[in-house]
């Protein structure tokens, strides 16, 4: 398995499935095999790949609780290059039964070391928006952390809470977890909330900032309507081109950094 | 204590904290006396209102962990009228500690059924974006819930867990918890999908939904920055208005209730 890339922000929603789902297409796009793995219990990036719910015969609950093997849940969406492994409601009692369960932070994990099906470029995890036991084992699981940032203050306000938690996560699970970088999303220029939130974010965290936004545009909100990335739904639109590039700039930074 | 209404949804950033704030500041401004419950560990009510959290001497994680009185932890709000129960980010914790409690449920309602401090006329719960245990103790104290519903095609999507989470807890837990209705918010008539939303959403739910909807509005992601319901940042903001009508709906939709 390729790198292994969680979009994680407590604060809710900022843009996680939304970057999960067409961050993962853009890749493929790219030619690289890329597994999306759902594992917020609003199965969101399920629904917005097309899957339907009720028809999935496993799902990253049974991954984390019933021992089942990722290689078992996998399953193609219409998007080539790009798999998924589906959530669904079960997903909310995880977090209860988890508590009880022995090395509770590692299923997610364990569950990718185990794995012997085809090769993955990239694994993006879309996580939900708390830092609960979900989250957890997708960043104990994790290679790096992708935090998408609304332009908005009270977005802005979490931002501690989520670098805190990686701290700890860094110290207690994961020590090479490390942060992929923060995505600007639904950025609309013409309002000065918007533009403070960028400037701040960028004098404070500097290169950790993707250099390309997210803008506010609707194509973005339609296309889960219609069960496609936004780069099936209108390739031309803002969103799908600021997501092609995103997903340039992603491997552009792995080139870079291997070759400091 | 006067009708306890949660405002829940566990899909993300759907305007919880925007209604639970200007509602309540609202409902202040028609004299009623109304106490604010910031039960996200997000703490964006808190903020949302001017508090610094690393002030307070209390939190509604002490009164779901640590036996303190409701009447030990309110502060008062710069606005007239309007109390608040501050949360901080000790109640990440309280998800996995409330587990091994009895009654973990009950936490909260017991804290209501045990106040003798001053009158309400309201108590408003800002929930965290989940159905996780500070929720179903939000809900399972609750008289009454208010679903705040992002005009968006993912936020319709999650609808139905919220509408069943309801259900089980009526079953189990709160048989008076009933539906106060349920508000749209963010919605920009000019984008078709919202057009499209608030259509089924009123064609399925009928006189659930509140005839007063709220618009985007840049005022309302303003406010929280200055620390202050929009009703003080800019009081004839279309969002300002927009909250004043839904607290005055929300009193007719009682009187009316009451007289059938
Ligand atoms: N750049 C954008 N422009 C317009 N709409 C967007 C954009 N990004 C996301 N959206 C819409 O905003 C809403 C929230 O986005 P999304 O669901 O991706 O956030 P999230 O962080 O995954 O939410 P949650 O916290 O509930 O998991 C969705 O309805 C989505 O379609
Ligand atoms: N009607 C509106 N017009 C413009 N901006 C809004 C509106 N309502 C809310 N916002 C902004 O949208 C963002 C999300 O709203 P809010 O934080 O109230 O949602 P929430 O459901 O409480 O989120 P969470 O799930 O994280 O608790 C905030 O930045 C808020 O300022
Ligand atoms: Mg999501
Ligand atoms: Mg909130």
């Amino acid at each position: 398995l390729g790198p292994i890339i969680s979009v994680a922000n407590q604060k809710g929603g900022v843009g996680k499935t939304t970057t999960s789902i067409n961050l993962s297409a853009s890749l493929a796009a790219m030619d690289y095999r890329v597994l999306l793995i759902d594992l917020d219990p609003q199965g969101n990036s399920t629904t917005g790949l097309g899957v339907d719910k009720k028809k999935i015969h496993g799902s990253t609950y049974d991954l984390l609780l019933n021992e089942s093997k990722l290689e078992e849940i996998i399953i193609c969406s219409d998007f080539e290059g790009l798999m998924i492994a589906p959530a669904n409601v079960e997903l909310t009692a995880a977090e209860i039964e988890l508590i009880k369960v022995p090395k509770r932070e590692w299923r997610l994990h364990n569950s990718f070391t185990e794995y012997h099906g085809e090769p993955f470029d990239y694994v993006i995890i879309d996580c939900p928006p708390a830092l609960n036991l979900l989250t957890i084992n997708a960043l104990t699981a994790s290679d790096r952390v992708l935090i998408t940032l609304q332009a908005e203050f009270l977005a802005l306000e979490g931002m501690s809470q989520i670098l805190e938690t990686l701290r700890r996560i860094r110290n207690k699970l994961n020590p090479q977890l490390t942060l992929d970088g923060i995505l600007l999303t639904m950025v609309d220029r013409r309002n000065r909330i918007a533009l403070q939130v960028e400037q701040e974010v960028r004098e404070y965290f500097g290169a950790q900032v993707y250099q390309t936004v997210i803008p506010r545009n609707v194509r973005l909100a339609e296309a889960p309507s219609f069960g496609v990335p936004v780069l099936k739904h209108d390739v031309r639109s803002a969103g799908a081109q600021a997501y092609l590039q995103t997903a340039a700039e992603m491997v552009q930074r792995e080139t870079a950094l291997q070759e400091a």
